[in-house]
């Protein structure tokens, strides 16, 4: 991996390259294991059961790569004024960065990305949380749904969070129905 | 509004509007979306007010009562299911509707069906004349087809086919609508002439009276009773004892029987995944990245509310989102509603070409088209459920509250990891489509644009 500081992975076509890599090598590994297996004597269907858990990780690795390529793509695409590609791109490299960060097995593995440089991929991962803070309202905003389709007392667009909790309990049955238990169970437990 | 969420909307980085447009894919349809929603959402009957109350009876009730005003106000306001507004009413109505397999039941029969039998069908299921179902699962079998037990004879002397589910683990179990709606239903089933198996084929079977919804000869059917979500569709189990359909009501727009009992095939056999194909590319948006963004929007909106604790000594306690922890949990969520979205645009764009081939009986693309739905439907659910479950964990105790609209989305989310395909199952189909395009590639041969970054792997390595 060519990245010298932590600013580098910021660059779509060094963590696409990484993620490519990645996909490549899993990809690559598990059909050798595969062909060694079966030149090896192992019936194919028993060789393809004992590579199963590796495949999976290799088509995660593919869909996470096609993932970051097309969202990296969409980004570029994009009208540059009016600020919405700067915070797409900001969305983009954190889209990446926290999946190199949380499979960093998969992306050290082989050496391509060093000890050094993963370092260098925590920093510009933190760093981004701090920026897109400031914008994460209208980030979520942007989605657009109206209180009735959240229906959800916590997420309304005024935040009066703690009054919709307070009415919405009150509409439950629990509150406004009788309380059967009372009758056969409290009722003589207290009064015995 | 509360001032620390207003606080928050003062100086934003972009246009939001704009960004909301970049999502729907422009202006006008962000227009057609809320006049939906607001239709919709003005309209009493579509009320979700007191959905955390009820019972699973009540919600069936609900979305049955929804489904059938959908049909009126649709009329009323001139939505067309080839309309622009058509893809927006599901998610006004947040999927909480009833026959919803109608449609897939409908889109069977068009893909899969003859002219004669689009004409026949079609026009019936439209105006509600008959209600579909679409029964693939059985209770001991799931995703893979071959291994389907029900069975199809054909009877030569009487023109008919002749279906049975010779065992318990062969009853259908699952297909929704199937439990007390339907009328009608895609069932699969292997297809036996004269003793020898053709593989597992589609047919129409009628399971209810239309005249008093009673069940039709030979045929067993019911709710399987309660779940962890879903409580407003009726999944239903099917058994079939020597249930006769005519040699009609094969789905044949790609293979048929002749009266003789000859078997003729057009195309290809993996055609009969295409309708669960197109399952998979639509549920990637409606049954996991809107839910996503509705639970970041909790999420996020709840954690500038919520203040907790002090960052700095003598200050007021701060907003949970201030907490670098709190960021991490929530912010790469974010990030990945935008990616997942992106990314079933580009899933639609290579299905709508997909689909286009196929209609000029090219089936080149449908196994890029199956691995691609498969693979991405299982990456994306399986992100998507993990991220809204640490959604509703980052809303603390009131994220546990059905009244915070987490959980229900936190269940509804992880059934789409298991139906239409386990996401494992998906993954391994996916997988052997990469390795046979990785083998390919490192002979040197063509690959599907899609995977052409494996041809950087040298020829004979």
């Amino acid at each position: 991996c060519p990245a010298k500081n932590k600013f580098d992975f910021l660059s779509p076509d060094t963590y696409t390259e990484a993620y490519q890599h990645a996909a490549v090598r899993l990809i690559s590994s598990t059909a050798a294991k595969l062909q060694d297996l079966i030149q090896s004597g192992v019936k194919k269907h028993d060789a393809w059961n004992e590579c199963t858990v590796q495949l999976v990780q290799a088509v995660k690795a593919h869909c996470h790569y096609i993932t970051v390529k097309n969202f990296a793509e969409t980004v570029e695409r994009l009208e540059t004024k009016g600020g919405i590609q700067r915070i797409m791109k900001h969305l983009c490299d954190l889209f990446a960065l926290h999946g190199i960060f949380s499979n960093a097995g998969v992306f050290l593995h082989d050496g391509y990305i060093s000890g050094a440089q993963m370092d260098m991929v925590t920093a510009s991962y933190l760093d981004l949380l701090a920026v897109i803070r400031k914008d994460a309202v209208p980030l979520v905003d942007a989605f657009d749904f109206t209180d009735k389709t959240l229906n959800s007392a916590l997420g309304s667009y005024d935040g009066q969070v703690y009054q919709r909790l307070y009415e919405w309990a009150q509409k439950s049955p629990t509150n406004t129905q009788m309380n059967p238990a009372y009758e056969r169970y409290l009722k003589p437990l207290l009064h015995k | 509004v509360n001032p620390d969420l207003a606080s928050e909307r003062q100086t934003p980085s972009f246009s939001v509007e704009k960004l909301t447009a970049l999502l729907d894919g422009g202006e006008e349809n962000t227009r057609i979306r809320r006049a939906v929603v607001e239709a919709i959402e003005s309209d009493p009957v579509f009320s979700r007010e007191n959905q955390y109350f009820q019972s699973q009876n009540e919600k069936y009730e609900a979305a049955v009562r929804k489904a059938v005003h959908l049909q009126k106000k649709m009329h009323e306001m001139g939505w067309t299911e080839n309309g622009p507004e058509f893809k927006y009413i599901y998610r006004a109505l947040s999927g909480e509707v009833a026959f919803l397999l109608h449609t897939v039941f409908m889109r069977s029969i068009s893909v899969l069906g003859s002219d004669k039998q689009i004409t026949k069908w079609i026009p019936l299921a439209t105006q509600y004349q008959l209600i579909g179902s679409y029964a693939q699962t059985e209770l001991g079998h799931g995703t893979y087809l071959q291994g389907l037990e029900t069975t199809a004879v054909f009877d030569i002397a009487t023109q008919e086919f002749i279906l049975n589910t010779p065992k318990i683990s062969a009853m259908k179990w699952w297909p929704g609508d199937m439990g007390r709606s339907a009328t009608h239903a895609v069932v699969f089933a292997q297809l036996d002439i004269q003793g020898k198996c053709y593989g597992v084929h589609p047919f129409i079977v009628q399971i209810r009276s239309l005249w008093d919804h009673s069940l039709c000869p030979g045929i067993t059917a019911g709710d399987i009773g309660p779940k962890m979500n879903f409580d407003h569709i009726d999944n239903g189990y099917l058994m079939l004892q020597n249930v006769r359909v005519p040699r009609e009501n094969m789905l044949s727009k790609f293979c048929e029987v002749q009266p003789d009992g000859t078997y003729v095939r057009r195309g290809s056999q993996q055609i009969n995944y295409f309708t669960m194909t197109a399952l998979r590319v639509a549920l990637i948006s409606h049954e996991a990245v809107i839910p996503l963004m509705k639970a970041c929007t909790i999420a996020i909106r709840y954690s500038v509310v919520r203040r907790q604790s002090k960052l700095k000594p003598g200050e007021e306690e701060a907003k949970i989102l201030d907490f670098q922890t709190q960021q991490e949990k929530l912010l790469p969520h974010v990030a990945a509603a935008y990616a997942f979205h992106f990314i079933n645009n580009y899933l639609e764009d290579l299905f709508n070409r997909g689909y286009e081939e196929i209609q000029r009986e090219n089936f080149d693309m449908l196994p890029e088209l199956h691995a691609f739905s498969s693979g991405f439907k299982a990456m994306v659910t399986q992100y998507c459920a993990s991220a809204v479950e640490a959604c509703l964990r980052a809303c603390g105790g009131h994220g546990y509250s059905l009244l915070s609209g987490l959980p229900s989305l936190c269940t509804r989310i992880l059934a789409s990891c298991i139906y239409e395909g386990e996401n494992t199952i998906l993954f391994l189909q996916t997988a052997r489509f990469l390795i046979k395009c990785f083998m390919a590639a490192s002979a040197g041969h063509p690959v599907p644009p899609s995977v052409t970054y494996l041809a950087a792997v040298k020829p004979g390595k």
